[in-house]
């Protein structure tokens, strides 16, 4: 939609990318 | 090749590495580029690029929010849209998506979408001065700049704003993290563009 222009889209892709790698990493017994 | 340095890959390596390598452990950091918007020479500074670590005690991923169940469902929303536009696959075959999200990856988020003119806010009070170190929930919430009293809100005891050569480097931490002279030199070392070669 029109709000994205208004994101970086590389940053917002790298946020996105790491934040799936990080929930990744917490361990689901803690 | 100065210009060809300046690019977003290098900064968000400057970014990770400035984090990466601190002592403290900080959430984010953000670099502000300043930018000409008028012919009077009034200069804006925007969203550069940015690095998010996270709070060092991943354990504080739950309980750091403390916010609606509503403000909750609607930033899960913002970030499945966001998501989708991204990835181009569906929002709902990404279980990541649907994690809570915190209050600090929000402000990063929100953050992406501000701008400030030179002399206000507290990166703009920071361009061409010096940084501006703030530490301690009471004093970011009574400071002048509504993004420090923002990033209170969202759970920050530590906001930083340090000039470059073109813009700011602002880090911000849920910890206390008190001035040091370490990441100021750090900062101009890293982001003196130009200086480059």
């Amino acid at each position: 939609n029109g709000d994205l222009p208004i994101f970086r889209r590389k940053s917002l892709q790298r946020f996105l990318v790491k934040r799936k790698e990080r929930l990744t990493l917490v361990s689901p017994y803690s | 090749p100065s210009t060809s340095l300046f690019n977003q890959e290098t900064l968000q390596q400057r970014l990770q590495t400035l984090i990466e390598g601190a002592r403290e452990s900080w959430t984010y950091a953000i670099y502000w580029q300043s930018s000409v918007v008028d012919f009077s020479g009034a200069s804006t500074l925007g969203w550069g690029d940015g690095y998010y670590k996270g709070e060092e005690d991943k354990g504080k991923r739950k309980t750091a929010s403390s916010q609606s169940a509503a403000e909750q469902e609607h930033r899960k929303k913002v970030l499945r849209e966001l998501n989708s536009l991204i990835s181009g696959s569906s929002a709902s075959a990404d279980d990541a998506v649907d994690e809570e999200v915190t209050d600090t990856e929000w402000f990063f988020l929100v953050s992406m979408t501000q701008s400030f003119v030179n002399g206000s806010g507290l990166p703009g009070q920071a361009f061409n001065s010096v940084p501006i170190w703030v530490t301690g929930k009471e004093r970011l919430a009574g400071s002048s700049c509504e993004r420090a009293r923002q990033g209170q809100v969202f759970g920050l005891q530590t906001m930083v704003c340090i000039p470059s050569a073109s813009g700011v480097v602002e880090l911000g931490s849920t910890e206390l993290i008190f001035q040091n002279s370490d990441l100021v030199n750090k900062v101009r070392v890293l982001f003196n563009f130009n200086n480059m070669g």
